[in-house]
């Protein structure tokens, strides 16, 4: 599965 | 941004004050791992590079400025500050970090979202936080005893790693469409590196007595 969560986490 | 991630936020930034407050208020550095100090720094620049091409929110840059700027500021204490840095462990802290960086690096190369530079360093970060406190939980057992402000030190990153996981169920079911396997897969296996701790750690909280690990 693709992953494109936005990188907003620390 | 949900309770449970600004919890485990909160938990890391807590984590990184008691140590620094530690360090200044004891002067003195013992027990403390400058290899996962360094590891945690390099975590910090080569995740944090998108501080120069994407904006979040205030929050999300200003909490990534803390934590470089404090990262250096513990690392700068225990290598140069003139009465600190005379109470390193040197001896004891002789955790071999190419063992953890190299294959964390390849393995970035190797499982990324896509084959550029800052993805594949933001993967490597990823997955070497993962196992950087490795070479701080080897010398705790090393030195055995376990002073109550590395230990709660310690015992406040492992909350902070089980308040992201909690931070992912919630969002699973609250965001469509949200995954991330990498970062869920890694930060399983950072938590479940500190079980082990988290078990002393309350078996001394529970009887009262000051911390010691098994030899």
């Amino acid at each position: 599965a693709q992953d494109d969560a936005p990188k907003d986490e620390l | 941004m949900n309770i449970f991630r600004l919890a485990g936020d909160m938990t890391h930034l807590l984590s990184i004050i008691v140590l620094l407050l530690k360090i200044q208020a004891t002067k003195s550095c013992a027990g403390v791992s400058l290899k996962t100090q360094e590891l945690y720094a390099v975590v910090f620049v080569t995740r944090y590079l998108d501080l120069f091409y994407s904006f979040i929110s205030l929050y999300n840059t200003v909490m990534k400025i803390i934590f470089l700027l404090t990262a250096f500021t513990i690392i700068w204490y225990m290598r140069k500050h003139k009465v600190v840095c005379q109470t390193y462990d040197k001896e004891q802290d002789t955790f071999r970090v190419l063992f953890l960086i190299v294959p964390c690096f390849v393995l970035a190369l190797l499982v990324n979202h896509e084959m550029s530079v800052t993805e594949v360093l933001w993967t490597f970060s990823i997955y070497l936080e993962a196992v950087a406190i490795l070479p701080q939980l080897v010398l705790l057992q090393r030195t055995k005893n376990v002073d109550n402000l590395t230990g709660n030190y310690i015992f406040m990153l492992g909350s902070y790693r089980a308040l992201y996981l909690v931070n992912w169920v919630y969002r699973y079911f609250t965001e469509l469409g949200y995954r991330q396997w990498i970062v869920w897969v890694s930060g399983t296996v950072q938590t479940c590196v500190y079980l082990d701790f988290f078990y002393y750690y309350v078996q001394a909280w529970r009887n009262n007595e000051r911390m010691k690990l098994p030899g």
